[in-house]
């Protein structure tokens, strides 16, 4: 199963 | 004070088209460089970022960096009317809460202005590290807009995979499987007909296709797509706007649990 992860897991939020 | 005039008016009613399926809300910045936007889809899955040169527009006028948050369903009913050939000039005063569009026909018999309300927008704006991507395909943006819309008929998530052979996306549903392969073809008559696969290594990545349709409202804005794939990295799909900049798409892989 594979699962949806978020654009935030990748991305730093400086 | 801000000013904004742009010959080629439909173009904004283009860039509209593209984002406002994935996006409700977004902040506008202008600065010097540019107009620009950068703002995720409400589950946080996709990213789009926009730019749109200063040197695109034919009156370019930015006192200050402004950011201007924007219903973008409401700003594309403003835009709706202007006419395809009108020249749109965005205005705005330092300090006020609103923006106005105003809509010259090309033969300047007939002038609108609307103003819009702005809006405050809480969004967070992300870091994009530079990657190097294990693949890059540039293909025609309607061929990848076809591939995305059939595929999701038969399934809800793709496989793009990408080998010597070309590039595979693959679907699965419960009526049964799809895959279409496109090779590397550079043998067409105009450029951007051509498929062009450039390879460091095979990758291969799962993504959710109902944001990829959403990217393909893009298509009108270039001829060409181009899509920059690495493993454990979000797909770049990013269409350029002659002259301006481009659209950008960013899309959160689907990963083993």
């Amino acid at each position: 199963v594979r699962k949806q992860s978020q654009i935030t897991a990748f991305f730093s939020n400086p | 004070m801000l000013e904004l005039r742009l010959v080629q008016g439909s173009l904004l009613k283009k860039v509209l088209d593209a984002m406002r399926e994935l996006v409700n809300d977004a902040n506008f910045d202008c600065s010097a460089t540019g107009f620009s936007l950068q703002a995720m889809d409400s589950s946080h899955v996709a990213l789009v970022a926009l730019l749109l040169r200063s040197e695109g527009f034919e009156h370019y006028r930015c006192d200050r960096n402004l950011s201007m948050g924007m219903n973008l369903n409401n700003m594309s009913k403003m835009l709706r009317c202007a006419g395809n050939d009108d020249i749109i000039t965005i205005k705005a005063d330092d300090g006020t809460d609103s923006v106005t569009f105003m809509f010259e026909s090309p033969n300047q018999d007939k002038i609108a202005d609307f103003e819009m309300k702005l809006m405050d927008i809480d969004s967070e704006h992300l870091g994009i590290p530079d990657a190097e991507y294990q693949a890059i395909v540039r293909m025609p943006s309607s061929e990848f807009a076809r591939i995305c819309k059939d595929l999701s008929s038969i399934g809800d998530t793709v496989v793009i995979s990408v080998t010597k052979e070309g590039v595979k996306f693959s679907t699965a549903g419960d009526i049964g499987t799809a895959n279409i392969v496109c090779r590397q073809n550079k043998t067409v008559d105009k450029p951007e007909e051509a498929t062009i696969i450039e390879m460091q290594e095979p990758v291969s990545l799962t993504f959710a296709l109902r944001y990829l349709n959403s990217f393909t409202k893009a298509t009108p804005l270039s001829d060409t797509v181009t899509i920059s794939l690495s493993s454990e990295l979000p797909v770049v799909v990013e269409y350029k706007i002659a002259e301006m900049g481009y659209i950008r798409y960013y899309l959160a892989p689907k990963i083993e649990e």
